[in-house]
């Protein structure tokens, strides 16, 4: 079986979905089949990827409640190996629609259960979070069995650290005793800026080997490819953003090969 | 009586919190009185005026559900002038525990009420809202007269405008028949790059003169204040960001004249 993970982050503008298109494309190029569930009701990471608001139906949201077969609701994607679940946004009114449902917290648990039955294999499973601990994240968190979660190494981002570590163990302890934090991925990182600096010597302080040893560093070509509904692996592969996710992607494959 | 303005954007990280501390402190500087309300759990106005986490009790959520006293509530900040209404971490929670209150997008508004028969009048109240379409942003276009839309100079940002501006629409046509868009900030701007321009092309073209002529800056001290709890004109008032929001407050000061 594949790994799920879930990229999430309350703090806002971290670099969530920019991680999901590039990572799961980078690990896509190399050979893994990746599967991304976009459940942002904003949509960016399936903007991202080519499939814009008209194309978007049935969506993950139809998905979720069981109204659209998996045939019909995941897509492929301009990059080889990666598929895409797109957002909906019927999704931005869940947190009241849903708040009867003795169900709501696993209705993206149990469609990953259909997707474990009903298609091939996907060796990677990403969840591109909103930015919130809303209950859409917390079926991320009741799915998942581990947690990427992107920080911009800015002071506010580190400053929401704690409130998302607590989330996440309030959920080990209730709905998904097996989730864990899978890695932190240090983003935006701007070597010539003393606060970059200073907020990555923090986290690793904090959070010891979680940490990833690949940076990503700030890269204004990674926020121009999804204008042209690309990943920067196919917009621009030689650009430091790119190079930076191709790294990631070989760090976790080494991270799984010794496990 | 005083301007009420949201400060939202369900986008992340696009300098909401960034633009109600500063721009508030500066219309704090030229005399007015000013009141921020930080309804975002994550507390990043809080933290950034130099309220720490455990400096919160009582907090804008005891205010909202009636359970404090304004006077206590309501803090001074290193700014004359300048009082907030710090965040509370129980507002993580409300969507679901307020599910059932048939009072639950009024909660704001009915707070405002208290706050201008009890308190001297504030010129201006700024509510930072948390990046999300929730039941706290409802709660602010219901209490607030105008949007102010901060808006990174970046290709995602600008998708995620429209669907903001129907979630404004919506709340028109039922909760709140006065809310109009204050203005929208272009934010993090960066004259070398030719994305950031092309975006401030397509909002102008879209938005109109609803654009406000000042732009913020991309400027690294904006970011460095939060850590020493200080808006930037305190950190330092000679700096690009700085100058920025004083243009900003003058702006609105001339609006505000016009009219
Ligand atoms: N390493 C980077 N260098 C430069 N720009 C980046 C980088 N990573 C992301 N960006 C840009 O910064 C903005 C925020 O990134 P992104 O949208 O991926 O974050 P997010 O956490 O998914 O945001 P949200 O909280 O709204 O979902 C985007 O405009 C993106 O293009
Ligand atoms: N003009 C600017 N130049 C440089 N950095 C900025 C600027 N404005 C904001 N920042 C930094 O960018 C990050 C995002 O800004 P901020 O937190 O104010 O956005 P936000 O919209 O309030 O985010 P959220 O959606 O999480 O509430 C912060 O780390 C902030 O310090
Ligand atoms: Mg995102
Ligand atoms: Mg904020």
């Amino acid at each position: 079986e594949g790994r799920v993970l879930a990229l999430a982050n309350q703090k806002g503008g971290v670099g969530k979905t920019t991680t999901a298109i590039n990572l799961g494309s980078a690990l896509a190029v190399v050979g893994f089949s990746v599967l991304i569930l976009d459940i942002d009701p904003q949509g960016n990471a399936s903007t991202g990827l080519g499939i814009g608001k008209r194309e978007r139906s049935p969506s993950s949201y139809d998905a979720l409640t069981g109204n659209a077969s998996l045939q019909e609701a995941i897509r492929s994607t301009p990059v080889p190996g990666l598929d895409l679940l797109p957002s909906g946004e019927e999704l931005l009114g869940v947190d009241l629609e849903w708040a009867d449902m003795s169900e709501r917290c696993f209705l993206l648990r149990n469609l990953m259960r259909r997707i474990n039955e009903e298609l091939p294999p996907y060796h990677w499973i990403l969840i591109d979070c909103p930015p919130s601990l809303n209950l859409l994240t917390v079926n991320a968190f009741t799915a998942a069995e581990g947690v990427l979660v992107p920080l911009q190494c800015e002071f506010f981002a580190l400053e929401g650290l704690s409130q998302l570590l607590r989330a996440i163990e309030n959920i080990r302890n209730s709905l998904n005793p097996s989730l864990y934090i899978y890695g932190v991925l240090l983003t935006m990182m701007d070597r010539r800026n003393r606060l970059s600096e200073q907020v990555a010597e923090d986290v690793r302080e904090v959070m010891g080997d979680r940490v990833f040893s690949t940076l990503i560093p700030r890269n204004v070509r990674l926020s121009e490819a999804p204008s042209h509904g690309r990943p920067a692996l196919l917009y621009d592969h030689r650009c430091p953003g790119s190079l930076a996710y191709m790294r990631l992607a070989a760090e976790l494959i080494h991270k799984e090969q010794q496990n």
